[in-house]
C-alpha cells in the first residue's frame, strides 16, 4: 500500500483546511525554512495513526489544535505589546481539529483514515467515514503492517543517533513488538 | 513466543550487514576503502532471548572499534538507519516517515543515503523525507513546500513534481526555491 | 549569595533580548518580517532566586507562541545561542568551542550565525567551530582540515589560513576539499 | 586572552603526536568527513582544561589512550579476520597520551596547560610544567573566566538544543555556578 494524500483541519501550525497529495511519488520531500512546519506535517501523519501525544511534543491534545493568539502565560505576562490582539486571537481559536489520511491498498481499495480532536478534547476515530475504536483502528493499520506501537517506520527529528545507541534491553523490546 | 522472537531476530541479524555494507559502499566515497563496514547483532542470552538484551555493534569501513559508544555522530547515524531498514526486511511497512536524519552527515554520506533510498523505494516503499539539504532533495520524486504565511500567520503547503521537470528545469525550481 | 546571582541574573536577562533580536534579525532574511523576536528570562521566585527556577521564553520573529516547547528543532538552537551568547557578556570566557551548532539550522539561519560570529569574535573572543556546512565554515579566518590516515589507522590534521586567498583562492581552496 | 595551539599525543584517534596551530585567527573551523576525528579534537580541548571524562563520550581515562587494535569483545566475537592482527595491535598500543594547550593570556603571558594519562590510569595536571592540583588548576583558569563546572563556552555535538529546553532550575543552576 501508500499514503496517497493528506487532509489536515486546523492541526497545529495548520490553519484552516490544507490538503497535500502525494501523487504516485515513491520518494517525497518536504522542505521549508525552520519554524515553517514540515515536523508539524509529520506530527499530523503520526497523529492520524494513531500515536500518542507525548510523542507529538505535546502534553495534550488540546495543544495539536491550531492557535492563532498569543499563549496566555501562567504568571499573566501579558504586559507586553498585543494585550487587545491576545484577546480577540482567543475568541477566533479553533475547538476542534482533524487529520484525514487517503492510504490505498496494494489490491487498489482505498481507505479514509480519520483522526478527529473534539471540542472536549478527546480524540475520535474514523475508517471510511465509520467510527472505530483504537483497538480496532491499530488491528486494522497492523493488518497492512503499520505498527504504532513499534513505530519502527517513523524517525521524529533528532531521534536518529539514539536508534542506533539504544539499550540491549530497548532493542529486544522492540523486536519482541514486532515478532 | 520463542519461536516469533527468533525468526524475527535471525531475519534481521542476516540482513543488518548486507544493508550496513550498502550503506557505507565505498564505490560511492571517493576514498578506496577495502570494503564496507561491518554491522552484527547478538543475543545476550541464547536461552531466553526475549527477556535479555540484544547487543548491535558496527564497525565503519577501516576501522576498528565495534561498540556504539566509539562511533561518531554520522557514523550512529548510519548504523541507526542500517537497523531499520533491516527491520523493515522483516517487517516492511509501507511507507517511512523521516525526520531530518541527514543533519549530522557529511555530503558524502548525503549522497549514500539519497541512493539507497532511490534503489530502495517502490510502489510499497514510499520515503517522505523532511531535508534541509538540497543533495538529498533534489534527488526525490516531488517536494512539498511549506512556507509560514505571514498574514495570516500559519503555514501554507505547495506541491511540485520533480520528475516533470528535465535537468534544465530543475535548475530554475531550484532558483525558486 | 542573593546580590551575587540577582547581578549576574540581571545583567543576562538585560541581554539576551538585544542578543535575540540579533540572532534573528530580519535584515537578513529575506522576508520583511517587523522586527527580531523576543526573548526574555523570569525568576519562578523572586524572593530566593537561587532555590527556585529560571523560565526562559523566546518568540521567533512573527510567532505568538513564547514557551520552548513550542519552537522547533531550528528556532530552538537559535534561543540556545542567545542564551549562550548572553552569559558570555556577563562571564567573557576568552573562547567558545561550538560541535555542529548549525545541524537543524536551514541555509537563512547558517548565514545569520555566521555574520554574528564574524561580528562578535575578536582578540578577546575567539570561535572555534566544528562544521560541515561550507556557507558557515567558509566565512571563517582559518581552517583545520581533519582526516582519516587508512594505512595508519588514526586521525591527522592540516591547516590552511583562509586570510590568505582572495576571493579567487577561496573557489580552489573549495575544490580541493 | 586565547588558545594558541594544541599538541595532542596518542589522544583518542590522534596517534602520536599531532600539533594544531590556531594563529592569530579569530574564528577558526574544524572540518572533515564523519569520523575523521572532529569531536575528538573538541574533546582535547575540553580535557585538558579539566573536563570530567564522562563528558568526553568515554567511561573511563583509558579510553582516552590512542588505540590502533580491535576492541576485544566481551562475548569473545574474536572469530572474524583479523585475530592474529589484534593480538599484534595490544602490544603496540601506547599506555599514556596527553594533551597540551598553548594559551595566551591578555597580557601576553603564555601559560602551558598540560593534562596527562599516566599508565597507572590517573589523571596529572601541569602548567609550564610544573605539576599542580586539579583545584589550583581550575583556579587559575578561573582567572581567565574559563569556568570548568559551568561549561558554558563549550557546545558538545548534539546538545546545543537541550540548552534552550532545559528545565527552569537547571537554568538557575547553571546561573548560580556563573554568580
Ligand atoms: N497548536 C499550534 N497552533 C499554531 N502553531 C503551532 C501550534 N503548535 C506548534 N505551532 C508552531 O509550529 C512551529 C514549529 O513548526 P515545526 O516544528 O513543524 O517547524 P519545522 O519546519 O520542523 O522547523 P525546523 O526546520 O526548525 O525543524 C512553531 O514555531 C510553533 O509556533
Ligand atoms: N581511544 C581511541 N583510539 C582510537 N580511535 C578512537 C578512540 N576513541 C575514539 N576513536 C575513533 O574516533 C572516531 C570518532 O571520531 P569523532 O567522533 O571525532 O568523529 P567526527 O569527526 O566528530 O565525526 P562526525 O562528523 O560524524 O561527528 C570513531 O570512529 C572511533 O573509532
Ligand atoms: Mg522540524
Ligand atoms: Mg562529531
Amino acid at each position: 500500500g501508500r499514503l496517497v494524500g493528506l487532509e489536515l483541519h486546523n492541526f497545529k501550525s495548520y490553519k484552516g483546511t490544507t490538503s497535500v497529495g502525494f501523487g504516485t511519488a515513491q520518494f517525497t520531500s518536504i522542505i521549508g525554512p525552520n519554524g515553517s512546519g514540515k515536523s508539524n506535517m509529520m506530527d499530523a501523519i503520526s497523529f492520524v495513526l494513531g500515536v500518542r501525544t507525548n510523542q507529538l511534543r505535546s502534553s495534550q491534545l488540546k495543544d495539536l489544535i491550531y492557535r492563532g493568539s498569543r499563549i496566555e502565560e501562567e504568571q499573566g505576562q501579558e504586559a507586553e505589546q498585543g494585550e487587545a490582539e491576545a484577546e480577540q486571537g482567543e475568541e477566533g481559536d479553533p475547538d476542534r481539529a482533524y487529520v484525514l489520511a487517503l492510504y490505498e491498498k496494494s489490491n487498489g481499495e482505498t481507505l479514509n483514515l480519520k483522526r478527529t480532536i473534539t471540542a472536549r478534547g478527546n480524540s475520535e476515530y474514523r475508517v471510511n467515514n465509520k467510527k472505530t475504536t483504537y483497538n480496532e483502528f491499530s488491528s486494522l493499520l497492523k493488518e497492512e503492517n503499520i505498527l504504532i506501537k513499534a513505530k519502527n517506520f517513523l524517525v521524529f527529528q533528532g531521534d536518529v543517533e539514539q536508534i542506533a545507541s539504544q539499550s540491549a534491553s530497548e532493542l529486544s523490546k522492540m523486536i519482541e513488538t514486532i515478532s | 513466543r520463542y519461536d516469533l522472537f527468533m525468526t524475527a531476530f535471525n531475519h534481521i541479524a542476516a540482513k543488518i550487514d548486507p544493508i550496513y555494507k550498502e550503506l557505507t559502499n565505498p564505490q560511492f566515497s571517493t576514498s578506496m576503502t577495502l570494503g564496507g563496514g561491518s554491522a552484527y547483532l547478538t543475543l545476550e542470552d541464547e536461552d531466553e532471548p526475549y527477556l535479555s538484551g540484544i547487543r548491535y555493534h558496527a564497525m565503519p569501513p577501516m576501522k576498528r572499534f565495534k561498540d556504539m559508544e566509539f562511533l561518531s555522530g554520522g557514523e550512529k547515524t548510519i548504523a541507526a538507519l542500517s537497523l531499520l531498514f533491516a527491520i523493515h526486511s522483516f517487517i516492511p511497512s509501507p511507507f517511512f516517515v523521516l525526520d531530518e536524519v541527514d543533519a549530522a552527515l557529511d555530503n558524502g554520506n548525503v549522497a549514500k543515503i539519497a541512493k539507497y533510498i532511490l534503489n530502495h523505494c517502490s510502489v510499497d516503499f514510499q520515503f517522505i523525507v523532511i531535508s534541509l539539504k538540497n543533495s538529498l532533495f533534489e534527488k526525490s520524486d516531488s517536494l512539498v513546500g511549506i512556507y509560514r504565511d505571514k498574514d495570516d500567520n500559519c503555514s501554507k503547503t505547495i506541491t511540485l513534481d520533480l520528475r516533470t521537470f528535465d535537468e534544465a528545469g530543475m535548475a530554475n525550481a531550484g532558483a525558486g526555491a
